[in-house]
């Protein structure tokens, strides 16, 4: 049987932030981004989902912890400029992602990391995937009790990562 | 000089859906797939944000369009069984990925890919980010115009990809 998932990786010190409430309109994900970009911040995990009022919509996105000052600078001035709502900031996130080749088309692999997680009172704090990757964030206490529960959910520990 | 993006891939035919406010505490995330998982529905693109209030969090995903009507059933009953506020489903989503080997390493893609939507009056109604890929969820019906303007953008049309 082909294992669907080949690796466990963990991303720790991390920080994440959302602007809250942008005005949900052409060009205003482009200015956030530009504002972080003149900074040279470095950024990752981008996530913008579905927001019940349509007019308006949060941003969140990971950063290294070293950098979550400057990028909340520039975060609040972007949102004044916006009139968005305001922003959060956390700087309690570790990141655990596993990965594989067409990981995404079982549709048992996310509930099974999901749900192994919760079973272990683990919280999850953000959600991100893409074909061959899915990330969860947790605490960073957590992160490495986290590690083990994925590594052994998919029988990692047998091949040579 | 090394072009930080190699391509731009187009998925049509895509729906997305919502489930707001389930308790944000261990384990739900898994009761939410596994019930899409047990009628073998598969999903693309989970994402879970940073939620203002935090003993509540949404969890948005992508499914194929001709599936949306089966997840959105499972969804609603998930919904009822966790006390979640609702659910939300649109069934207008094409989405528009460039990918490149270290794409998030430099600040000014993602924020170059926005600002160009923007500029041409593009809505971007997701995103989902990895280390090589940057995906935005647009209307179908701007999905091809889109293309042409990432396209433009990072000048993919001079190598043969
Ligand atoms: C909301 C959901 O992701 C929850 N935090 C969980 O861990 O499953
Ligand atoms: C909220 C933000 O993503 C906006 N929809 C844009 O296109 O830039």
């Amino acid at each position: 049987i082909q294992r669907p998932v080949s690796g466990v990786t963990l991303d720790r010190n991390q920080a994440r932030l959302a602007i809250l409430k942008v005005p949900d309109r052409p060009g205003v994900a482009g200015e956030v981004f530009g504002a972080l970009a003149e900074r040279r911040i470095s950024v990752d995990m981008i996530i913008q989902a579905f927001h019940e009022d349509r007019s308006v919509n949060d941003i969140t996105f990971v950063v290294k912890r070293e950098d979550l000052a400057p990028a909340k600078e520039s975060l609040t001035a972007v949102a004044a400029r916006l009139c968005a709502e305001g922003v959060l900031a956390d700087e309690d996130v570790a990141k655990v992602s596993i990965v594989g080749a067409a990981l995404m088309d079982q549709p048992g692999v996310a509930a099974s990391m999901f749900s192994a997680l919760g079973r272990a009172g683990i919280n999850i704090k953000m959600i991100s995937t893409s074909e061959i990757r899915i990330s969860c964030a947790v605490s960073d206490s957590e992160a490495e009790r986290a590690v083990r529960i994925v590594h052994d959910l998919f029988h990692l520990g047998e091949t040579d990562s």
